[in-house]
């Protein structure tokens, strides 16, 4: 069986919040080692992967492994009725169909348990190769969300160009142009490593809610090389990671 | 054009 601890519902809800906008339904993979999940958006443009070690849990178990199918919506309703700093218990039988959520108040003065009925998906799982990245930036989460905000009131795409000088940000449209460049700092704020210098063109729509991860983390890591797909990694405290990947736009 | 994100990642 598997049972996993959050010590705040808050991490839950963030976590649903950044996945729900681009996939409805996924499988969360529970084995001893953690929580995964796969899932491409509905067409198949972009990737998100969720990784949750057991390191993050107040306390986790799961003596074999078990696949959860999810509606996000419904879990999003569910997570919204617990209050942010509740903890939260996960539990599902080892052929779960359905998956008890326990919230705890900080003075265990009250409890609310819910039932979720599981779904049966059958969903295929992408291998991701190893990537030697060419570019990779880090910044603050909030530039990177305004950045992606600002660029898609222009046009739908965005281009992104990594420079040893700099990153890139231009949209161009009928409305006009935006370009909008960081440099490295040497408050290490936002750091730049490039082994060569890339342009690549992304769907903005993507870029724009990939963001919703924000909350998560103060950070976001940038990842790119020619011919293979965007990265963009939010770190999740102790447990892990989300990542999204977005195939990149290709001349006609 | 917008490629597919599975032809970059193959099905397992």
């Amino acid at each position: 069986m598997l049972e996993a601890r959050f010590g705040e519902t808050l991490l839950l809800k963030k976590i649903v919040d950044a996945l729900k906008e681009i996939i409805s339904q996924s499988t969360l993979d529970c084995t001893e080692t953690g929580m995964q999940l796969q899932s491409m958006d509905n067409s198949h443009v972009s990737l998100v992967a969720l990784s949750l070690q057991t390191e993050g849990f107040e306390k986790y178990r799961c003596d074999r492994n078990v696949s959860l199918g999810l509606d996000l919506k419904s879990l999003a309703k569910v997570v919204k009725s617990a209050s942010g700093d509740d903890a939260v218990t996960l539990t599902a039988a080892d052929k779960a169909d359905k998956l008890l959520l326990s919230f705890e108040s900080d003075n265990k003065s009250r409890t609310a348990d819910y039932e979720l009925k599981l779904l049966n998906l059958d969903q295929d799982h992408l291998g991701i190769p190893e990537t030697n990245y060419a570019c990779i930036v880090q910044m603050p989460s909030s530039e990177f969300a305004r950045i992606c905000r600002d660029m898609s009131m222009f046009s739908e795409s965005v281009v992104i160009s990594c420079t040893k000088q700099g990153i890139k940000f231009s949209a161009n449209g009928d409305m006009g142009s935006a370009n909008i460049k960081l440099s490295d700092t040497s408050k290490g704020d936002i750091t730049i490593d490039v082994d060569e210098p890339i342009t690549q063109s992304f769907a903005g729509r993507y870029l724009n809610t990939f963001t919703r991860a924000t909350p998560l983390s103060d950070r976001v890591k940038i990842c790119l090389a020619p011919d293979v797909p965007l990265l963009v990694e939010y770190p999740i405290e102790d447990y892990g990671y989300i990542r999204y990947y977005l195939a990149p736009k290709v001349d006609e | 054009m917008q490629q597919s994100i599975t032809s970059y990642f193959k099905q397992k």
